[in-house]
């Protein structure tokens, strides 16, 4: 049976999209079949793997899965890499966050959908948007475990308390099972005390919980959006990408153990 | 008469508290009286000017400005540098998203209260959160002009336009003299070619609506609010805290020549 990870922070710019697409991507390259489902109106995860968005059209997105109610679409997009498919989001998706306020279990949407199509793939990652909104509530209910990106900033660790908090409200009121996947330690700067100091803290806090690998800051990270590729399609050479590919060992390991 | 400055992006992380904090600093030190309303719930400028939150209780809160319309108090919290005060966030704010959808002309609350006290100040800057959401509408609403920061990234750029049309919607329904301050390039990486890609496609497609001032990406700007300070504050030679003087500069030009 799949497993349904939410890739969530509510501070912006800390990596979740380049988490959720390169990971996707990692975990495709080792066999595994991935969905990665773009809960983002922004689109970055789309646009990361289909720049010129020709293929949103074509195939359901995430706004239909959300206010049509009518599953995962047998007939997915599949971009360049093999066994990685995509439910792209549009714009129209904002508008999904007002829509939903006044509709019944209007939290519970997306797990539904989700759950049903869990057999279909190994992993379903969840991109979500920089807010507490509807949208992430709706994916940490579909959820079966969120990982964290954590930018080796100074507000980065700053907001990691309220969004467990947040987490701990969903696992009490929609979803009992909802685990910690685990933090991923992004743009880490070996050279800046900052990073240093916050991967230090994050470590004392969390201990086990933050996986050993860490993701550098990779210009091959940020450049590979441009090119419509993950950063291993783009460059087999990029830092970012191996760190990525050793998060995605972790992540089947535990599975291995669990 | 003062002059109501939203700094807002949709796009996370691409330095919106960063340039609020640092450019009402800038010009604080330039010897105007500035007011910084922290419109996030996230509260990174609060944060980034009052570390352990001493202040946040004894002084009103942006929530208190949107929910009891009593207007910008007379005895408000000024941190180290003369000439700037503060509005903190607090993370009840995050409730007035949902409070504030069935009010009445929810969009003008805080533009009624701070076009009320704009006497009292040469500049007033709101900090907008990484969403397009009535917290950033609000501000939009009681701004005279909306200054964007743009991360020299992949990403930043796709989503200006998106921002813009918000921008456009905000002028015809809301508050027909909005304008566009400016857009701020940041955290410029001259050695990276994506960073001057970037900067070359914005002022190509903007003109003159781009800052000639550009902010470095510069360790001690993501430091200085672990020590409560601005950059300029936290370390004089910091080539960020420079660009956010031009930046400042650049304002106060362009005001006298109004
Ligand atoms: N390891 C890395 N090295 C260098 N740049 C990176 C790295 N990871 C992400 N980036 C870049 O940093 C910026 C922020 O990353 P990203 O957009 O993935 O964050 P996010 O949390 O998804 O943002 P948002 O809050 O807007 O959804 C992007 O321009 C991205 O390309
Ligand atoms: N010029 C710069 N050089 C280096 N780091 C910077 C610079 N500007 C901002 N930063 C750092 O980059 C990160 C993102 O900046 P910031 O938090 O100001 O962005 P934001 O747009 O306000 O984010 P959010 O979308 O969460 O509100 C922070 O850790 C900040 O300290
Ligand atoms: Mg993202
Ligand atoms: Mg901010």
């Amino acid at each position: 049976m799949g497993r349904i990870i939410a890739v969530a922070n509510q501070k912006g710019g800390v990596g979740k999209t380049a988490t959720a697409v390169n990971l996707a991507a990692a975990l495709a390259a080792a066999g595994q079949r991935v969905l990665l489902v773009d809960c983002d109106p922004q689109g970055n995860a789309t646009t990361a793997l289909d720049p010129g968005r020709a293929n949103q059209e074509k195939y359901s997105n995430t706004y239909n899965l959300l206010e049509q109610d009518n599953g995962v679409p047998e007939r997915l997009w599949s971009p360049d890499p093999p066994h990685l498919f995509l439910v792209p989001s549009t714009p129209h998706l904002s508008g999904a966050e007002v829509e939903l306020v006044n509709t019944p279990a209007r939290e519970h949407r997306l797990r539904r959908v989700l759950r049903a199509a869990v057999d279909r793939f190994d992993f379903i990652f969840l991109d979500c948007p920089p807010s507490l909104g509807l949208l992430t509530v709706n994916a940490l209910v579909a959820a079966h475990s969120v990982l964290v990106p954590l930018q080796c900033e100074y507000y980065a660790l700053e907001g990691l308390a309220g969004l467990l908090r947040t987490v701990a409200m969903v696992r009490e009121g929609f979803n009992g099972d909802l685990e910690l996947e685990g933090i991923v330690l992004t743009m880490f700067d070996s050279e800046a005390t900052l990073s240093r100091q916050v991967a230090e803290e994050a470590r004392g806090h969390f201990g086990a919980q933050v996986f050993q690998s860490v993701i550098p800051r990779d210009p091959r990270v940020a450049e590979s959006p441009g090119f419509g590729k993950p950063a291993l399609w783009y460059d087999a050479l990029s830092p970012g990408a191996w760190g990525y590919m050793g998060v995605a060992g972790e992540i089947l390991g535990a599975r291995r153990r669990a």
